[in-house]
């Protein structure tokens, strides 16, 4: 995935079943934002795989303060980019399991 | 640790953390 400053992983082991997983977010590379970023730490939630739209999740961040609307594209993107592998490794383990 | 909870008006919890130093790139 394209490196967007903002790291996103899984803040549990991925049981391969739960929809609902935990993820973290922190800023790697503050130059990568467009808006001056305030550094609040590792950003944890969950999210749900198949309900779930990271562009949402974004929004709420920026609404509770912790990134400025002008990086709610790449904030998004980055959860978006970690949710396709997410699904991608599941896909993978499915059908080398058959 | 200092973690905070901040939970939104949509209800979801997003709990913060401070970040460990390994895992911070260098500037």
């Amino acid at each position: 995935a394209e490196d967007t400053g903002v790291r996103v992983e899984l803040a549990e082991e991925d049981d391969g079943k739960k929809t609902s997983i935990a993820l973290r977010l922190w800023v790697e590379d503050q130059k990568k934002l467009k808006g001056k970023y305030k550094d609040s730490g590792a950003i944890e939630f969950t999210f749900d795989l198949n309900k779930e739209v990271p562009e949402a999740v974004a929004q709420e961040m920026v609404d509770s303060g912790f990134f400025l609307e002008s990086d709610m594209k790449i904030v998004g993107k980055s959860i978006r980019d970690r949710v396709a592998l997410i699904k991608w490794r599941r896909e993978r383990t499915i059908s080398r399991g058959k | 640790s200092t973690t905070t909870q901040v939970v939104t008006s949509a209800g979801r919890r997003f709990i913060v953390s401070p970040v460990p130093e390994s895992r911070l790139k260098e500037q």
